[in-house]
């Protein structure tokens, strides 16, 4: 310990026996002989142990000669050019730094292999954080429509964005599912980044109207559809999206959604019973020509295209979305409206544009549960985790136990939805929406619920109509 | 309503729900072949239907997004970016509500697996009438419980269709609803 403290003498010449080090032997200055006296014991040991060192070692000349000699084996020829009188005491290093690396080759091996080492690592850590990767990480895709996963699967397969590959698949379902959706529709899309921590809802929902008023729809809204139809986003919207997270060219994500329509796809189980039922009610001769061809509605499994479709995508691939905001389909699109009685514009679809929000959220039970916000219902989930969350459910409970709480709950979280629609309209809604996500006004919510018989919503709070089918 | 759900190598979550309202829209197409939506039916006015208390705060005006059900949902967790990452929608309209919580809650409070998570019976309670819905998963032994508490208990043989991928740290999974013929849930 004390060696470690206080190097003395003996002690650095002990280290100094290391083969790396003996060098540095070679210039020690000569040692007075008092100064070893302190660590005579410490040497005596030292002597003890070390099977090299002589009784002659102890003079710091001899040791200096002896050294050299034993670390100078293989230059046996030099050996006798170097006489005893050759050896002068000096005053300083007589190896000089810039000669050092051609002395000690075993200095050079080391710095060499730790550079190289340093080197590799840093190359790995740069392609690890910059590179492409070597390895394909996990995926999924899952959509309504096998094709239409198949679709988005492809997207990331090539190298597409997560968002490139959901754009991809929902257009993808307007054309193999065109009951359920289409571009001259609308929706919603959240994205969450992981790494960023960072969530975005892109709401691409339809908007009323310019100059729609709530008396032109008192009137049989069979005899005029064209009042029913909102300015539809779904194109915005995706490429909002596509601007914000797309990887692949727009032109490369359309045209491929393009193609289901141009190489076909069967008839799903669910569109021919959309088919099935849409033949009895009264739809336009366009419609049926399409659809119903013969005036039957196609079996499942039957092969189909839509080349008309293909051409549009075609078009949005090529020029964009403005082919369809102020383009000749806007014309169209007005033209087709204004025939079944409706007042949709040009100006209503130059004048479209999507709106990005923050998710509501709330934690539940360990999660950040993230949901759009209004006019969507995504808070009426939140408001029943909410409630939910105080009865503490896990799986030491039987799931039949919790049948009551969860009606009783989401029903409450209907009954609040029932009041909600745009804060950008109408700033009361916000005040309803801090309601919903509160976790005291939950807990409120939670001591009405009876564990042993059930109640109306209105029990619980006002509710007004929910419009059958909202979205 | 339809449904896209991804998971990507990115390690971005997307949730994509699109809707023309009632099926095939307002049935109005374009002649290039464009089906337009009946969205406007989502907004709620006087006289609408015989009966009903129409929503002060989903009144038609211009320029206006109507009340919808499309509920694309996400979980993480909430410390940290090591644990469960869920991304979830449902179509058919107010019974996503409740599919989806149904879901969530299996997955989060009940810890099962993605799988029996999607396939377990659902309810739904329906405030007009005052009826509780159930699915044809659903098991009667549970029907009769909930007949127990004073519901009046409907059987339906579909309510809403879930699709979901989850992720626990860097294994990702996607599970399509079992009761939906025609989806698909691709892993890579």
């Amino acid at each position: 310990l004390v060696a470690d403290k206080e190097p003395s003498p003996e002690t650095t010449l002990g280290s100094a026996y290391s083969p790396v080090d003996y060098m540095s032997i070679t210039s020690f200055p000569k040692l007075p002989e008092d100064d070893v006296l302190p660590g005579e014991n410490a040497m005596k040991s030292r002597k003890e142990d070390d099977n090299v060192l002589s009784e002659q070692d102890t003079d710091p000349d001899l040791f200096l000669k002896s050294a050299r000699l034993q670390r100078l084996p293989s230059s046996a020829s030099d050996l006798a050019t170097h006489e005893d009188g050759t050896f002068r005491e000096t005053t300083t290093d007589p190896f000089t730094q810039e000669c050092a690396c051609q002395r000690d080759g075993l200095t050079v091996i080391i710095t060499a292999c730790l550079t190289f080492a340093t080197g590799v690592t840093i190359a790995l850590i740069v392609q690890i954080y910059c590179g492409d990767p070597q390895v394909f990480n996990q995926g999924a895709v899952v959509t309504d429509v096998a094709q239409c996963t198949s679709l988005g699967f492809g997207v990331l397969e090539k190298q597409g964005s997560s968002v490139d590959a959901a754009i991809a698949a929902a257009l993808c379902l307007g054309i193999v599912h065109p009951h359920t959706s289409g571009i001259g529709g609308g929706g919603v899309m959240l994205v969450h980044e992981i790494r960023k921590n960072d969530t975005r809802v892109i709401d691409f929902r339809e908007t009323a109207p310019s100059v729609i008023t709530e008396d032109m729809l008192q009137t049989t809204l069979d005899a005029k559809p064209g009042l029913l139809v909102g300015v539809p986003g779904m194109l915005s919207g995706l490429n909002q999206a596509h601007q914000l997270y797309g990887r692949l060219p727009w032109k490369d994500v359309i045209t491929m959604v393009a193609d289901v329509a141009r190489n076909g796809f069967n008839v799903t189980h669910e569109l021919a019973q959309a088919l099935a039922d849409a033949k009895n009610q009264n739809m336009s001769k366009a419609f049926e020509d399409l659809f119903l061809p013969n005036g039957q509605a196609p079996l499942s499994g039957v092969f189909s295209r839509r080349m008309d479709l293909a051409i549009i995508l075609d078009a949005v691939a090529v020029k964009g979305i403005s082919e369809f905001y102020s383009g000749n389909l806007t014309q169209e699109i007005v033209a087709a409206v204004q025939e079944k009685g409706g007042v949709l514009t040009e100006e209503d679809l130059n004048k479209y544009s999507t709106v990005l929000r923050k998710p509501a959220e709330i934690n539940y039970q360990g999660h950040h549960v993230m949901a759009p916000p209004a006019p969507h219902a995504g808070i009426a989930l939140l408001t029943a985790l909410n409630i939910l969350e105080g009865y503490n459910i896990t799986n030491q409970l039987s799931r039949q136990s919790t049948f009551h709480w969860i009606a009783e709950s989401v029903k409450i979280a209907l009954a609040m939805a029932s009041e909600i629609g745009d804060p950008m309209f109408d700033t009361s809604v916000s005040e309803i929406v801090a309601k919903m996500l509160s976790k005291p006004h939950a807990s409120q919510f939670r001591q009405m619920i009876d564990d042993s018989q059930t109640f109306s919503a209105d029990h619980y709070t006002q509710t007004f109509t929910l419009e059958k089918g909202a979205g | 309503a339809a449904q896209v759900v991804v998971m990507g190598p990115d390690d971005v979550i997307v949730s994509v729900m699109s809707s023309l309202n009632k099926p095939f829209g307002s049935g109005i197409l374009t002649p290039s072949g464009i089906l337009l939506n009946s969205q406007i039916l989502d907004f709620s006015w006087p006289n609408k239907t015989e009966g009903t208390t129409p929503n002060p705060h989903n009144r038609l005006q211009p320029g206006k997004r109507p009340l919808s059900f499309l509920m694309p949902t996400v979980v993480r967790p909430a410390v940290g970016l090591c644990g469960t990452y869920v991304a979830t929608g449902s179509s058919n309209g107010e019974k996503a509500l409740s599919g989806i919580t149904q879901v969530l809650l299996n997955v989060l409070s009940s810890r099962k697996n993605m799988s029996d998570s999607l396939a377990y019976g659902r309810l739904h309670p329906q405030l007009e009438p005052n009826t509780l819905l159930v699915d044809s998963e659903f098991l009667d032994e549970d029907i009769k419980f909930l007949q127990s508490k004073g519901h009046k208990v409907e059987r339906k043989e579909l309510l809403s269709l879930v699709e979901s991928t989850r992720r626990n740290n860097d294994v990702i999974i996607g599970v399509k609803d079992p009761r939906s013929a025609d989806a698909l849930a691709l892993n890579i």
